[in-house]
């Protein structure tokens, strides 16, 4: 791995008095290539290369007698505070219930992931409601219905009969009414750049009024992985990241793009296809991941 | 974007930074320009127009290598067997392909074997409604191979002239999955008396490099005959297929650009290297 390569490096530079700032030069080239081979976006790559480089310079790389150990290390600390340093909860609401909206691309995860959350919830205490406020795709709402089922959460849904936010609307009523401590809603996956998609998208927040707006995110993705952060935040703002797919293997460069152009926190990681398969997010083992 | 007259090691770095940004993959941009850069060198081109031109042109040829058209069978019915990981657009593709085949005037058959995904069977019910096209399925939780060979000995016995597989979402990092989906296929050919026409493995533009270990692991399980590639009507470039095509070279054969029923296209190989330009 990366490790490997860069003792490579260092150790056909051990017979030099001192480094200079050009054999560091070397090592950042071959962290480059491992960052990009990693889906992490080009210009996010550039950037965090200079914050390594700055350091690896200013902090005695140059003299140390483990230089390779020396760079991993600062690489390995940088990726863990650019990916938020700990682990950051769920906000909570003062006054029931709270509430969770889940947004994103087509085909990310969102109406397995409200399964999955809302499981999670439930262990830990908590009456939850699924809404159903994607009226557009083909059985939808009856994926909610039966991801509902077997996690045994309540769905409040109106078919496809009214618009989202009007479902929204109606469904924070009943869960006001019937006592419910958090709500889940569930939207239909949308492009960034669809205009039409992301106002109703707006509308739908407004609605809800949500404690937490979270992006779901597809570890797979690659460069676009900036487009979509930014947009998000900027057209309908994002309070936090779930990251799907973690099991496809892939290295998840895309969390430190989304990380570097939001600064919102990644909250869970979805890792399989059952409703337990979601985890909390842990920067220093995604760190580990992502230096493959 | 690229208006150059002189050719630089700029240039070079830019195109390089080019393909990266489309997802191209920093080894195979190495590797293109590289190439470009010992062309230059033989004097191949002298402006930095003429550069980009070859480059694209590079593109365009390793694309366009191996064909692209779909295969129809010798004998009725045709099957095409629908692959991919999880939420790529395969159920969503295989009603755009039945609606286009309906306007060509043929029959083609819907076959629900994603027997695991909750209302999986509904969202094809429902897109078959729109179509216009009949769907065999099961119940949720049946073996997903007999459903398959169900769909393929109903099309033979009523005469539909194309069949489609729906298959469930499978990371290729499940081996056991990729073992259903090798009984599949057998069970698909048994039915039909040779492999199934198309297996076509439905590709998300907006994946970045775990789509090379895709494509590699889904055909070494079983023979792949071609790639859709997804949701290229959103701002990803999909230039890991060059990767793909360049590693594998497996056909990309379709693109997906939208979620109605007409919003997919031939793969054109000079407006899809015109796009990793853009
Ligand atoms: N392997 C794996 N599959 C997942 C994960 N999360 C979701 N999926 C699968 O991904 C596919 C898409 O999930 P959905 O929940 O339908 O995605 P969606 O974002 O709601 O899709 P749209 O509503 O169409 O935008 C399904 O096959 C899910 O089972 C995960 O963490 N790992
Ligand atoms: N924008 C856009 N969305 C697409 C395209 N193709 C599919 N989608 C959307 O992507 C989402 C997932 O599509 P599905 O057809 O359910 O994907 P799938 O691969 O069958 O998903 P699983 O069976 O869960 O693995 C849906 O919201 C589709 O509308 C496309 O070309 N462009
Ligand atoms: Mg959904
Ligand atoms: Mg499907």
């Amino acid at each position: 791995g990366l490790t490997d390569k860069l003792q490579g490096i260092f150790w056909k530079l051990r017979g030099k008095a001192r480094l200079t700032e050009e054999d560091v030069d070397r090592a950042l080239r071959e962290i480059r290539l491992s960052l990009l081979e990693a889906d992490v976006n080009l210009r996010v790559a550039k950037d965090f290369l200079e914050r390594v480089r700055e350091r690896a310079i200013g902090e005695e790389v140059l003299k140390s007698f483990t230089p390779a150990q020396q760079v991993i290390k600062i690489v390995y600390e940088e990726l863990v505070k650019l990916l938020g340093g700990q682990h950051e909860p769920l906000k909570f609401s003062h006054t029931p219930p709270t509430i969770i909206m889940l947004m994103g691309l087509q085909g990310t995860g969102k109406t397995t992931t409200a399964g999955k959350v809302g499981l999670w919830l439930k262990r830990r205490g908590h009456r939850v409601l699924l809404l159903a406020c994607d009226v557009r795709r083909p059985a939808a709402v009856e994926q909610l219905v039966q991801v509902g089922r077997q996690a045994e959460l309540d769905v409040f849904e109106m078919g496809i009969r009214e618009k989202p936010e009007r479902i929204a609307e109606h469904g924070i009523k009943h869960a006001k009414d019937k006592g419910y401590g958090v709500v889940i809603a569930d939207t239909g996956g949308r492009l960034h750049t669809d205009e039409e998609m992301m106002q109703e998208l707006r509308r739908v927040k407004e609605a809800l009024n949500p404690n937490e707006a979270l992006l779901v995110v597809d570890a797979m993705m690659g460069q676009d992985a900036v487009n979509a952060a930014r947009q998000f935040d900027s057209e309908v703002g994002v309070t936090g990241f779930i990251l799907s797919k973690v099991d496809s293997d892939a290295r998840g460069g895309a969390v430190l793009s989304i990380r570097a152009v939001t600064g919102k926190p990644v909250k869970f990681i979805g890792t399989g296809e059952r409703l337990t398969d979601l985890d909390v997010f842990h920067p220093d083992r995604m760190a580990e991941r992502i230096l493959g | 974007l690229f208006r150059r007259e002189r050719i630089s090691e700029e240039l070079f770095l830019e195109l390089e930074e080019t393909l990266v940004l489309a997802d191209v993959g920093i080894h195979t941009a190495e590797k293109l320009v590289s190439r470009l850069k010992e062309a230059v060198r033989k004097g191949n081109c002298r402006t930095g127009d003429e550069a980009i031109e070859l480059l694209k042109r590079t593109l365009v040829e390793l694309l366009n290598a191996g064909g692209r058209n779909l295969n129809f069978g010798p004998i009725p019915p045709t099957v095409w067997l629908i692959i991919g990981v999880n939420g790529t657009g395969k159920t969503t593709t295989i009603a755009k392909l039945a609606w286009r085949l309906k306007r060509e005037g043929r029959k083609p058959l819907l076959v629900a074997a994603d027997t695991f995904r909750a209302a999986a069977i509904e969202q094809l019910k429902l897109l078959g409604e729109r179509v216009g096209a009949p769907v065999i399925a099961h119940a949720i939780g049946a073996d997903a191979a007999a459903v398959a060979y169900d769909g393929v000995e109903a099309a033979k016995a009523r005469g539909y002239d194309v069949v489609l597989i729906d298959t469930a979402g499978r990371m290729h990092t499940r081996y056991n999955l990729l073992q259903e989906l090798q009984k599949i296929w057998r069970v698909v050919g048994r039915s039909l008396g040779r492999p199934p026409d198309e297996t076509l493995l439905v590709i998300d533009a907006s994946t970045g490099q775990n789509a090379i270990a895709q494509a590699a692991t889904f055909s070494s399980a079983i023979p792949v005959t071609g790639i859709i590639l997804t949701k290229l009507d959103g701002t990803a470039k999909g230039g890991v297929v060059v990767a793909i095509k360049d590693q594998t070279q497996i056909p990309i054969k379709l693109v997906g650009v939208g979620e109605s029923l007409d919003a997919i296209e031939n793969f054109d190989p000079k407006e899809f290297v015109e796009g990793l330009f853009e």
